[in-house]
């Protein structure tokens, strides 16, 4: 494995958005999954539609009575993957526009599908693991504890202490280095992109160090195929 | 194992009551930078109580995560419930589906 890495060098990952006052991190990490590995099926960068996944997607979570994907209540990415394969795929953003606002009827359009899913699938709590996915399949779709993402402006967030339980959605792109005054020492830390819009955090990203599952991080990791045009 | 440091977490220095006593201009930058404009008094007044107590929170954050910057964002008026309900939106588990497809093992070095 490199010993960094970053899929917005590599041309995977679109500019950073923003969900405003509605709970669809959930679509957003989906959608950039699914950008990703669009991107590297088909050498193409598009810009895909959550608002797509806000409308139509209410799949259920099959190990929790209950959990349906609820637009800007809620949802989960492998259950937005799931709606994503049956529905035969995602439209572009321009054609199905992120609105921020739920309860409208669906507007999906299969004839204007501009990504499809091939496959998914969840990886290991491994952090050598993940990494190998994230440079073999492109950017994963992750879970985490936002606790500290309220405060946060800059730099390797690395918390003594935080909860595990995963409550925000985003997209990991990347890993790297850096030097750690408090350690004295060169760290390493996972690049996530945010849907907070590119004012928040680091230009709309977050670092938060590896190597001890901090916040959850590495809890909840799925891995996505698009389906190849060529 | 390096990881493991004993810190002191919770504040005891004049520090952080400067910081507080500064806590008006902080609020007012903070509502030019990010545009906020509340309905009324009583809204304002809430709302700069809420401020105050993020900006604890923000100390707090930056001793228990020394290596990260933390201070006033866009959420700064926010309550952690209020921030929960309309930024976040996972269906809160702490495990994978079970049902799910595991990735395959992929070598890693070499």
């Amino acid at each position: 494995l490199p010993s960094e890495f970053d899929w917005r060098e590599h041309g995977a990952v679109t500019p950073v958005k923003n969900q405003g006052s509605c709970g669809s991190c959930w679509s957003f990490s989906t959608t950039g999954a699914l950008e990703g590995a669009n991107y590297l099926a088909t050498g193409k960068l598009v810009s895909l539609s959550e608002q797509q996944l806000v409308d139509c997607d209410h799949e259920c979570d099959p190990d929790e009575k209950g959990s349906c994907d609820s637009g800007c209540n809620g949802g989960l990415m492998n259950s937005a993957f799931e709606y994503t394969l049956k529905a035969g795929g995602l439209m572009r953003e321009e054609d199905y526009p992120y609105t921020g606002t739920d309860r409208a009827a669906c507007k999906f359009d299969n004839t204007k599908v501009a990504a499809k899913v091939a496959n998914f699938s969840v990886v290991s709590l491994d952090e050598e693991q993940i990494a190998a996915n994230l440079v073999k399949n492109g950017p994963l779709a992750v879970a985490i504890n936002a606790v500290f993402m309220q405060t946060y402006i800059g730099g390797v967030s690395c918390p003594y202490i935080c909860s595990k339980r995963l409550d925000h959605g985003v997209l990991l792109v990347g890993y790297g280095t850096g030097y750690s005054p408090i350690r004295m020492k060169d760290k390493p830390y996972w690049i996530i992109k945010n849907s907070w819009g590119d004012k928040w955090g680091e230009k709309g990203y977050y670092k938060i160090c590896r190597g001890r599952n901090v916040c959850g991080v590495d809890s909840m990791v799925s891995t996505i195929a698009a389906v190849s045009t060529s | 194992n390096d990881d493991i440091l004993i810190r002191q977490v919770v504040g005891d220095d004049d520090g952080d009551d400067h910081h507080m006593l500064n806590v008006d201009h902080h609020f007012t930058n903070f509502k030019m930078r990010f545009g906020k404009t509340y309905a009324s008094d009583e809204e304002h007044r809430y709302r700069f109580s809420v401020f105050k107590a993020n900006l604890r929170r923000a100390m707090q954050h930056q001793k228990l995560d020394p290596s990260a910057v933390h201070g006033v964002t866009q959420f700064s008026d926010m309550t952690p419930d209020e921030f929960k309900r309309k930024f976040l939106g996972v269906n809160r588990r702490l495990r994978l589906p079970s049902d799910a497809n595991k990735a395959p093992i992929l070598p890693t070095e070499d």
